[in-house]
């Protein structure tokens, strides 16, 4: 399941 | 980090640094517009408010903190100093940025992924960034001058992007969690806005003929 939103972007 | 984000980072370090170092050896800020230099410090300001406070890896700290020092020295070179100040056309970077960020706010405001401070602002960012470069396309099509480096910061500038929304669609079939819609949505619209320069860029480099802007 997407759970998480990626935050690791610059 | 896929090969696709490492190369869109690299080319966007690589705009910056283009730029940086142009204003910086030439001491020159002939074609550049001080507007989009400062709706990208912004942009920086509010998307790594996190900075001190959410580790997520070395080389995501140096990055962040580059684009910051970078942004913020362009803007005080253009501003401040006393040689390079000289060269900034005013009367052609007319375009009313500000007005430019409060539809950003406010759309920030009511469509984020959650509805905090550091979340509206990290929104806001992605909003302003895309269409932060519009002083700049507007200040060429103006002047007309376009010099060497100028067009490869631009250009740098928009593939960086593209190269990111490369990364989203590969995170998107290998991960597990997702990038958001928002992302997506702002970034798709910044790289079509460099579509027109892209290809006018393209003919030039193609036909090996200075780079001219339709008036």
């Amino acid at each position: 399941a997407r759970d998480k939103v990626a935050k690791d972007e610059l | 980090m896929n090969i696709f984000r490492l190369a869109g980072d690299m080319t966007h370090l690589a705009s910056v640094l283009v730029l940086l170092l142009k204003i910086h050896t030439i001491k020159s800020c002939a074609g550049i517009s001080l507007k989009t230099q400062e709706l990208f410090a912004i942009v920086f300001l509010t998307r790594y408010l996190d900075l001190f406070t959410n580790f997520i890896s070395i080389y995501n700290t140096i990055m962040k903190l580059i684009f910051l020092g970078s942004s913020f020295s362009i803007v005080w070179y253009i501003r401040r100093h006393r040689v390079v100040r000289r060269s900034y056309d005013k009367d052609q970077d007319t375009f009313r940025h500000f007005f430019l960020m409060w539809p950003c706010l406010i759309l920030a405001i009511f469509i984020n992924e959650k509805f905090t401070l550091k979340e509206v602002m990290w929104t806001f960012s992605i909003y302003l960034e895309a269409i932060a470069i519009l002083p700049q396309l507007v200040m060429l099509q103006r002047t007309r001058n376009i010099d060497n480096l100028t067009g490869q910061y631009i250009f740098l500038l928009g593939a960086y992007r593209a190269f990111y929304i490369l990364n989203w669609i590969y995170r998107y079939f290998t991960e597990e969690h997702y990038v958001h819609w928002i992302t997506w949505v702002a970034g798709v619209i910044q790289t079509l806005l460099y579509g027109d320069f892209f290809y006018y860029y393209f003919q030039s480099w193609k036909n090996n003929v200075k780079l001219e802007l339709p008036a």
